[in-house]
C-alpha cells in the first residue's frame, strides 16, 4: 500500500506460493472461501497443491509458531464471470474466527456505495518508500461516484468496477496487494465492497483508485458458495 | 554425477509429524542435497522433513510415512523426502535393499519373525543394517528367487514372497504416456537423473512447467511421445535412454466410439480416425509402416492406440492437427488442414440476449473448452438444477441455458469433475449493456464483518 499505515484488517489474507512467498491479497468472506484477482494466477485450472493463505498476523513474515497465525491450504479455485477478474478459492480447512481472523460481510446485490462512504484498502504489498513493508498497511480513501472517476479515465471504467477519490501526495494499492479488499463501513459493519485490481501505477497522485464492484458478482458468489 | 536425492521419493507440501520427539534428528542450515546425503549415510534415518521457511531446516525421521503411528500432514513449507526402499512395492534386480512390509509367502504362509528360530532354526540375526526386522520378506542372501523369508509352517522352510519387478507391476499400453509407476533405471541399468535437477544432463522438462506429465523424482516417463518412457542418466555420457518396461499382454481399451472423429477432428485431431490421406496441398501421405521415402520412428506397433493405419492423416505426436509424411523426398512432413473441423468445435457464433434466460440455442461448451454435462443426469456432478426442478427452463441435453436468472448469462454443469458449473462459450448480443444496476432502498446486512478497533490511547 503506497501512502498508508501499520494496521489492522482480520478479514484481509496473505495468498502464499509454494516457497511460502506473499505474493498477492484477499479477503475472508466466510471462513471457507476467500475472494481475491484472477491476475493473481496462471489459469483458472492452477494445481494449488502447496498455495496457502495465511491470516491472523500483522507480520508479512510471522514468526514460527506464532499462536494466532493461521497457515490454510487452498483446495481449490473457481473463477468469476469473465469481465470480473475474480476467484473464489476454497480453503482447505474453516479459518478459526478470533479477534485477529474474521469474516467480511458481502453488500447486497447491485448495491451501489454512495459516494462519499469511508473505506480502506489493506495488504503487505509494495509501499514504495512511503512505509514498513514488513507489516500490513492500511489506508483510508472515500468512495467517488463512477461519473466523476470518468472525468479521470475518460470513460473507462465500467459499471462493474467503482472508484475511490484521489490523494495529492498519492495513496493506493501497489504490487503483492491485488485482490485484497476495498473495505467500507456502513455504522458498525465492514462489507466488502471493492477488490483490489491491478492499475498502470501505484498511488499516483491526483489519481482516483479503481476496484472491481463486488455488489455486481455477490449472486455468483453465493452461488460458487452453494454449489 | 549422482545425487543423493536419487534415494528419495519427494512430496511436495508434505510433512511427516513426529510422534517421538526425541528421535529426530535436527540439522539447522544444510543443503538439501547434504541433508539426503546424511540422511543415506545414517543408520537411522529413512525419510526426512525439509524445511525451507522461515530457515532451513532437516529433520531426519528414523519411520517413513506409510505406517500406522506416523501422520503425513500438508504443509506448504516443508517437503516431505521419503527413501524409496521403505516405501517402494516392487522390487529392482533381486530386492536386496528391498524394506517394505510384505510378511506372506506366495502360497500365503505367515512368514517367521527373524529373531525367532522356531519352528526354523537359522542362521540370521537382525542388525541395525540388515534390514531383517519383525517377520518382513527379506533377501538377505542376494538370492534369485527375490524376497524370501522363513515360513510359520514346520512343513515347509521357507518360500519366495513374489514381490513384483517395478518394471511388471505397472505395464504400459501404446507408448507409455500414461505410465506413472517407479522404474527409476534405464534399459542398460543406468540410473535415471531427477526431473528436477539439470545435472548431469541439462533439460527442458522441468516438472513444474509440465504438471500434466507426472515428472516425479528420476522415475521412467514419457512426456514427448517417445516409442517408451525414458529418462536422462546420470552417466554424463549418455543423455538419456529408455527403460525397460512390460507391456500389458491385454489390448489397449479402445476409446468409445465417439470419442473418434472420421469426417472432421477436434482440438488438435488426436482422435481422428478418418480417411483422408493427403496433405493440405494435395501430396499423398508415405504409410506409416513404411520408412521410405522417409524414416521415422512412428512405427503402428509401438503407437497401437494412435491410429498409424495406411497412410492417413494422424497426430501422434500431439501437433496442432492430423499430419503425415509426405511421399516427396523433399519434404518429410506436412499438415492435413483440409480436414474440417468439427462444427461442435467451433467458437458459437451465438449470442443472448439480456441475461440469456431465454436462451435456446445449441452452445453445449464452456469458456474454457470444457463439454457441458446433461442437465438430466448427476454425474460428474449431482444436478441440483435440473429438468424436474425447472421444467420450464428447458434443459435439453447438455445446452447452456440459464434457469436460474443468473446476472452472468447462460451456464452449465460441466463434465469436469473439478468444475462444478461454469458460463458458457456465448456472448451477450452486441448493443446489449449490462444489467442496470439499482440501489436498493435499505440496505440490511444478515452476516456482519466486525472489528475490535482499539482506541488509540489504549493502544499507546
Amino acid at each position: 500500500i503506497v501512502g498508508g499505515t501499520p494496521g489492522n484488517s482480520p478479514w484481509t489474507v496473505s495468498l502464499r506460493d509454494r516457497k511460502g512467498k506473499h505474493f498477492c491479497g484477499g479477503s475472508l468472506v466466510n471462513s471457507k472461501w476467500v475472494i481475491s484477482t484472477k491476475q493473481c494466477f496462471s489459469s483458472c485450472y492452477v494445481d494449488l497443491t502447496g498455495y496457502a493463505a495465511v491470516m491472523g498476523t500483522v507480520y508479512r513474515e510471522p514468526k514460527e509458531g506464532e499462536p494466532s497465525t493461521q497457515s490454510i491450504a487452498l483446495n481449490k479455485i473457481v473463477c468469476g464471470p469473465s469481465e470480473s477478474h475474480l476467484v473464489l478459492l476454497q480453503l482447505e480447512t474453516p479459518a478459526e474466527f478470533n479477534d485477529r481472523v474474521a469474516q467480511i460481510c458481502l453488500p447486497p446485490e447491485r448495491y451501489i456505495v454512495p459516494e462519499g462512504t469511508s473505506c480502506e484498502i489493506a495488504g503487505w504489498g509494495e509501499t514504495k518508500g512511503t512505509g514498513d513493508e514488513t507489516v500490513l498497511n492500511v489506508a483510508q480513501m472515500q468512495v467517488q461516484s463512477n461519473s466523476e472517476c470518468n472525468k479521470y479515465f475518460k470513460g473507462r471504467v465500467k459499471q462493474n468496477e467503482m472508484c475511490t477519490t484521489s490523494f495529492f501526495g498519492g495513496v493506493g494499492a501497489c504490487e503483492k496487494d491485488y485482490g485484497g479488499p476495498l473495505a467500507c463501513q456502513n455504522s458498525d459493519c465492514w462489507v466488502l465492497e471493492g477488490v483490489i485490481i491491478p492499475m498502470r501505477r501505484c498511488g499516483h497522485p491526483g489519481q482516483p483508485n479503481i476496484f472491481i464492484r463486488v455488489s455486481m458478482y455477490v449472486d455468483w458468489i453465493k452461488k460458487v458458495m452453494e454449489m | 554425477h549422482r545425487s543423493a536425492l536419487n534415494d528419495f521419493q519427494r512430496s511436495e507440501g508434505r510433512e511427516l509429524v513426529p510422534w517421538k520427539a526425541d528421535r529426530v534428528n535436527i540439522l539447522p542450515g544444510i543443503s538439501l542435497e547434504e541433508c539426503a546425503k546424511r540422511c543415506s549415510e545414517s543408520l537411522d534415518c529413512r525419510a526426512f522433513n525439509y524445511v525451507f521457511r522461515p530457515s532451513l531446516i532437516c529433520k531426519h525421521l528414523p519411520w517413513v510415512g506409510n505406517t500406522e503411528i506416523a501422520e503425513v500432514k500438508r504443509n506448504v513449507n516443508c517437503d516431505l523426502y521419503e527413501m524409496k526402499v521403505y516405501i517402494r512395492k516392487c522390487i529392482i534386480g533381486n530386492g536386496e535393499d528391498y524394506r517394505g512390509h510384505v510378511s506372506k509367502t506366495k502360497t500365503g504362509r505367515t512368514c517367521q519373525q527373524w529373531w525367532s528360530k522356531f519352528p526354523h532354526d537359522h542362521k540370521y540375526t537382525p542388525s541395525s543394517t540388515n534390514g531383517l526386522e519383525l517377520n518382513y520378506c527379506r533377501n538377505p542372501d542376494g538370492d534369485n528367487i527375490g524376497p524370501w523369508c522363513y515360513t510359520t509352517d514346520p512343513e515347509r522352510r521357507y518360500e519366495s514372497c513374489n514381490i513384483p519387478q517395478c518394471k511388471d507391476e505397472v505395464c504400459i499400453t501404446c507408448n507409455g504416456e500414461d505410465y506413472r509407476g517407479q522404474v527409476d533405471r534405464t534399459v542398460s541399468g543406468k540410473e535415471c537423473q531427477r526431473w528436477d535437477q539439470q545435472n548431469p544432463h541439462q533439460h527442458i522438462y522441468q516438472p513444474e512447467k509440465y504438471p500434466d506429465k507426472s515428472l516425479d523424482d528420476n522415475y521412467c516417463r514419457n512426456p514427448d511421445a517417445s516409442p517408451m518412457p525414458w529418462c536422462y542418466t546420470t552417466d554424463p555420457d549418455v543423455e538419456r535412454e529408455s527403460c525397460d518396461i512390460r507391456k500389458c499382454s491385454e489390448a489397449p481399451k479402445r476409446r468409445s466410439r465417439s470419442g473418434y472423429t472420421t469426417n472432421c477432428f477436434r482440438g488438435r485431431g488426436e482422435d481422428y480416425r478418418g480417411k483422408v490421406n493427403e496433405t493440405t496441398s494435395g501430396i499423398p501421405c508415405q504409410r506409416w509402416d513404411a520408412q521410405a521415402p522417409h524414416e521415422h520412428p512412428f512405427y503402428p506397433h509401438i503407437y497401437e492406440c494412435k491410429g498409424l493405419e495406411e497412410n492417413y492423416c494422424r497426430n501422434p505426436d500431439g501437433s496442432e492437427a492430423p499430419w503425415c509424411f509426405t511421399s516427396r523426398a523433399q519434404m518429410r512432413t506436412a499438415l492435413c488442414l483440409q480436414i474440417k473441423r468439427c462444427a461442435d468445435d467451433i467458437e458459437a457464433e451465438d449470442c443472448y440476449n439480456g441475461n440469456g434466460k431465454n436462451y435456446r440455442g445449441a452452445v453445449r461448451k464452456t469458456r474454457k473448452g470444457i463439454l457441458c454435462q446433461n442437465w438430466s443426469v448427476n454425474t460428474p456432478h449431482k444436478t441440483k438444477i435440473n429438468p424436474r426442478t425447472h421444467p420450464e427452463a428447458n434443459l435439453t441435453e447438455n445446452y447452456c441455458r440459464n434457469p436460474d436468472g443468473d446476472l452472468h448469462g447462460p451456464w452449465c454443469y460441466t463434465t469436469d469433475p473439478k468444475t462444478e458449473f461454469d458460463y458458457c462459450a456465448i456472448k451477450q448480443c452486441a448493443g446489449e449493456g449490462p444489467p442496470i444496476i439499482m440501489p436498493p432502498e435499505g440496505v440490511v446486512f444478515d452476516e456482519c464483518g466486525k472489528r475490535d478497533d482499539r482506541k488509540l490511547k489504549k493502544l499507546r
